[in-house]
């Protein structure tokens, strides 16, 4: 009798084997050498899914030394990549990704209950079996947060030369420059066409480029949220501190100009599902501002109106901005010091913070939220693209 | 009784700052 011994397909157990002297291939052909661009069209932070089934793999074998090994070139790898591309939006926005994913599968596989309410029943047979990473859960926390703050700074180094022109200067709503006030003086810097000039269309593209990549990149939702708001926080903080110093912007005109940009870029924080993330909130200063441009200023119920809505601006600031209106044109009157000396007698029991400016470097602390992966390992391939055929799936 | 998985062993990691230290002077002594 013909006896077929049916040999059981292994089960892939979601683990990659590689020998140690690989280990050097594995960071160069995943992590120092890798284009984002090869992974396009396959799982988000596949790297880090393949990082992870390494390290996993390690532990099973109980060999520490490797785990500290891959773990500590894995970093290296990162930083090394990151310090090459310093001033690359996508490539920062990928390692951020995939440093993140990565410290999420050593959380969400650690073997600690509070990790695993989100786990099925095979992603709990996936976890590490030996060792206990939580001190390298804190070093890739830590590079998150460097990397975050590259990207950060990419992203505002991009958008930092559109925002005076295109939130003050820029005509959005056209003709309504033909109010503009007496005196007004054209600004060489910005006024030149072509050059310097941006319209509030260049920074919703550019907001445009950063959200498609980020998320194409599968970068957690919390942390897009976070970028954002820390991007509106400049745009506010560099309109203003350009308002309390220029006359030439602090008109009726140029106040319309602000709620109108303001409006524009709120509606597409909603249009992309991003409003929940403060950025609104932080220009609120800036709308006030804008509010103020465009309220009476005569009499002490003006006063008053003015004082009850500027909650966000200081004294400081909203006497600076009194200071440096320019009416439109001879029919409407200068503000008068009489005026603003009402104001600051309503508004003597604020204890204002004094500074006039707003810091323009100001970073809110970034938040790495748990995120678990409803993936399971064993459904995770290495495409042939990626080069690490020595890799073994076990 | 149902065997308790045995404790793991927690591995103790280097600081960013230390693998940098390391790495620069690995830099150095590579010729």
């Amino acid at each position: 009798r013909q006896v077929t011994v049916q040999r059981k397909e292994k089960d892939f157990q979601g683990m990659l084997e590689y020998h140690k002297e690989d280990e050097a291939l594995l960071i160069r052909n995943l992590v120092t050498d890798l284009k984002p661009q090869t992974l396009s069209g396959t799982v988000p932070c596949l790297p880090a899914y393949i990082l992870y089934m390494c390290i996993r793999h390690a532990d099973y074998t109980n060999d520490d030394l490797k785990v500290h090994s891959l773990l500590t070139s894995t970093i290296n790898g990162i930083k090394k990549v990151l310090k090459k591309h310093i001033d690359d939006f996508e490539m920062t926005s990928f390692w951020l990704s995939n440093t993140c994913r990565l410290l999420h599968c050593l959380k969400q596989y650690s073997g600690d209950e509070g990790f695993m309410t989100q786990n099925t029943v095979k992603q709990n047979e996936h976890c590490l079996k030996n060792f206990d990473l939580t001190e390298y859960r804190q070093v890739l926390s830590d590079l998150s947060i460097q990397i975050y703050q590259q990207l950060i700074k990419i992203a505002e180094g991009l958008l930092q030369p559109m925002i005076v022109s295109a939130m003050l200067e820029n005509e959005s709503i056209q003709g309504l420059c033909g109010v503009k006030p007496t005196g007004y003086r054209k600004r060489s810097s910005s006024m030149v066409d072509g050059e310097n000039s941006y319209c509030l269309e260049g920074i919703i593209r550019q907001m445009n480029s950063f959200h498609t990549v980020m998320c194409d990149q599968g970068l957690d939702p919390e942390i897009i949220l976070q970028v954002f708001k820390q991007l509106f926080y400049m745009i506010n903080a560099v309109t203003l501190n350009n308002l309390l110093l220029r006359k030439d912007v602090c008109s009726w005109s140029t106040g319309m100009q602000l709620r109108y940009n303001i409006s524009q870029l709120e509606e597409w924080l909603r249009g992309r599902n991003l409003h929940q993330s403060g950025a609104a909130q932080t220009m609120e200063p800036l709308i006030q501002a804008a509010q103020l441009l465009q309220l009476k200023k005569k009499t002490h119920e003006d006063a008053e109106a003015i004082c009850s809505l500027c909650t966000s601006l200081s004294t400081q600031q909203i006497v600076k901005i009194l200071n440096l209106y320019t009416p439109l044109n001879e029919f409407e009157e200068r503000v008068t010091v009489s005026f603003i000396r009402t104001i600051q007698a309503q508004l003597q029991e604020r204890n204002d913070p004094q500074q006039l400016l707003l810091d323009c470097k100001h970073m809110f602390p970034v938040l790495f939220p748990f995120n678990p992966s409803s993936l399971t390992m064993d459904s995770i391939h290495i495409p042939a693209s990626l080069n690490l055929e020595f890799l073994n799936e076990v | 009784s149902s065997q308790r998985p045995r404790p793991r062993v927690l591995l103790k990691a280097p600081t960013l700052a230390e693998m940098e230290e390391m790495n620069t002077s690995e830099e150095e002594e590579s010729p």
